[in-house]
């Protein structure tokens, strides 16, 4: 199946999403 | 009808559930007993709540080690997913601990859950970061150490990821390799 990719600027923004 | 459960309708689900481990030695436990699950996350938003709750690597007791493995593979050479591979090391000085430590670890750490090395990524069994006097240590931990691309794409693509920082040299080394021998004699396949 398809690999779930996440950039890392993508992932840095979720560091403080509520 | 398979069901899913509401949370994973709204967080960002990784592509493997990933498991964090401690450890620090404690006279009256074997070293394995010493290696304690920590928790198990399998979306983005489940991750970061784990990072932002626990000390960073740096205001770790030296001795003292994380590990973030998949789920299922024990941070340890003796582990069957781990017993034919090696890892690429990443050493530090004593300077860096209060200046990159954090920052590598946290790359690696994004590098891994978001699959970064792609078509490799499956190649990947975890990393630790072990706090110690005479200087820390990263290291990445992939499946088999005969798989000579895999293995190099794995540490070019760290080695891209810490030049944000600093110039890093990565070592890799078999875990074998490691076993037989102590200290610096350790001959490393790959240096980049």
């Amino acid at each position: 199946g398809t690999r779930i990719i996440y950039e890392r600027t993508f992932l840095l923004q979720m560091r403080n999403s509520p | 009808q398979k069901t899913v459960a509401p949370d994973m309708l709204i967080k960002h689900p990784l592509q493997n559930t990933w498991t964090l481990w401690f450890f620090k030695i404690e006279s009256n436990r074997s070293w394995e007993d010493c290696q304690v699950e920590i928790a198990s996350f399998n979306t983005v938003e489940d991750f970061w709540a784990l990072y932002n709750h626990i000390e960073p690597a740096s205001r770790l007791k030296v001795g003292c080690d994380y590990s973030m493995f998949k789920q299922g593979i024990k941070p340890m050479w003796e582990d069957e997913h781990n017993c034919r591979g090696g890892r690429w090391l990443i050493n530090l000085n004593k300077q860096q601990r209060s200046t990159e430590l954090d920052n590598f670890w946290m790359e690696v750490l994004l590098l891994m859950i978001g699959e970064s090395f792609e078509e490799h990524s499956d190649e990947v069994c975890g990393a630790v970061v072990n706090v110690r006097g005479k200087g820390d240590k990263i290291g990445v931990w992939t499946a088999d150490a005969k798989k000579n691309d895999s293995i190099l794409k794995i540490g070019e693509k760290c080695k891209s990821q810490l030049k944000v920082y600093n110039h890093v040299a990565l070592h890799y080394q078999a875990h074998s390799a490691a076993q037989q021998k102590t200290g610096s004699a350790i001959r490393c396949l790959f240096t980049i």
